[in-house]
């Protein structure tokens, strides 16, 4: 066959048909995808977060269906921009599973490390906290509503971060070292079950502080006459582990068309 | 856009190129899909192609094309085959931190190939 001409714009020449699997053309595809995840390496993935908490999450989310054999469809964003007619930078949504540690107090504190993609600029446009609260076996009969008050305390913005101290209750030497906020939200439970509160600012104020770690203490009124309990980092339930759920967008504001 | 299925004559075409996460071992990261079509164009884009339908990459190749074909070709750059349709594919995947990070990428998948 005649001789490829090589072509002034084109940068990229295909191996010919002996090459295909060619390693390097193998490498150059990773690499492509890589770089469009903004990612330098592919992620080390040691200790895998538990299956049962991965299929929870997804399937609490909508974000993922999963079906028969193990395999996750995923709806894309693409209805949503439609939706609201405005050409979206790329959106993302980040699932971060809760940790804890020795800074965290055992009985209400649990913490996040909300990935930011490694970009600086990353708009919070929602951030909402999964939290699964279980009826007691020793609790009231089944079916009583329980009217519970939840309360998430979290640090503001331009709080030293860190989770020492708390909101002057728990989580280790009691009274903090900075400013913390408050979500409560009134639960009316009637049987175990899965329950999400706002956290878009707290978030925010994390990444602002160009932090990554998102301590939370979580206090309930009312839990212990109800006979209910949050399950927080509990090994021995992987399925019901809270997650915090951000939805971000590259904050370029380029290309917005807004109507006139 | 034609595709390399043997029949496009070495003419500008798309080839379809799936890689599956798992043989290269990248299914323990990468949730959702369970691979990617790293698709890409090769062929010639000899001069007589300008006059086939569908197969500028875009409007101003296609004006350019009408140039050429009455021979009065803007200089002498030749024409090469490149993607013109592109989709987004979506992606669940695990990051650093064990975040499961769900996201749409757009123009990741080649579509569809033509001369510019």
């Amino acid at each position: 066959s005649s001789p490829q001409e090589s072509c002034a714009s084109c940068g990229f020449r295909a191996p010919d048909q002996s090459e295909r699997v060619n390693i390097d053309f193998l490498e150059a595809v990773k690499r492509h995808i890589l770089n469009r995840l903004q990612m330098r390496d592919r992620p080390n993935i040691t200790h895998p977060i538990p299956k049962a908490a991965m299929v929870t999450a997804l399937r609490r989310l909508h974000a993922g269906k999963v079906r028969e054999d193990g395999r996750v469809e995923i709806p894309s964003f693409d209805g949503q921009a439609a939706f609201n007619n405005e050409v979206q930078a790329e959106t993302s949504e980040i699932i971060s599973f809760a940790e804890s540690d020795e800074h965290t107090s055992t009985k209400s504190g649990l913490y996040f490390l909300v990935s930011n993609e490694g970009n600086q600029n990353l708009y919070v446009s929602q951030a909402n906290l999964w939290l699964y609260f279980r009826v007691l076996p020793a609790g009231p009969e089944k079916g009583l509503r329980r009217k519970v008050t939840v309360k998430i305390h979290y640090q503001e913005a331009g709080a030293a971060s860190g989770a020492e101290g708390g909101p002057g209750g728990g989580g280790g030497g009691g009274g903090g070292t900075g400013r913390w906020a408050l979500v409560e939200k009134r639960v009316d439970l009637k049987r175990s079950g899965w329950h999400t509160f706002p956290l878009s600012e707290a978030v925010r104020a994390v990444f602002g502080k160009g932090s990554r770690r998102q301590d939370l203490e979580v206090h309930c009124e009312g839990c212990e006459t109800a006979g209910v309990a949050p399950v927080l980092v509990d090994p021995g339930d992987p399925s019901h582990r809270p997650f915090l759920v951000v939805r971000a967008r590259q904050a370029d504001g380029k290309h917005r068309i807004r109507k006139r | 856009g034609l595709e390399c299925d043997g029949t496009s004559g070495g003419l500008c075409c798309r080839q379809q190129f799936y890689i599956d996460f798992r043989l290269i071992g990248w299914n323990d990261w990468i949730i959702a899909p369970a691979g990617y079509y790293g698709n890409y164009c090769e062929g010639s884009c000899p001069a007589y192609m300008a006059g086939v339908p569908g197969s500028a990459s875009s409007f101003h190749t296609a004006v350019v094309n009408q140039y050429r074909m009455r021979g009065m070709s803007p200089g002498s750059v030749n024409s090469c085959c490149i993607p013109t349709k592109l989709s987004t594919m979506s992606m669940l995947y695990f990051d650093d931190e064990y975040n499961i990070v769900k996201r749409d990428v757009p123009n990741m998948i080649v579509e569809e190939c033509g001369c510019a």
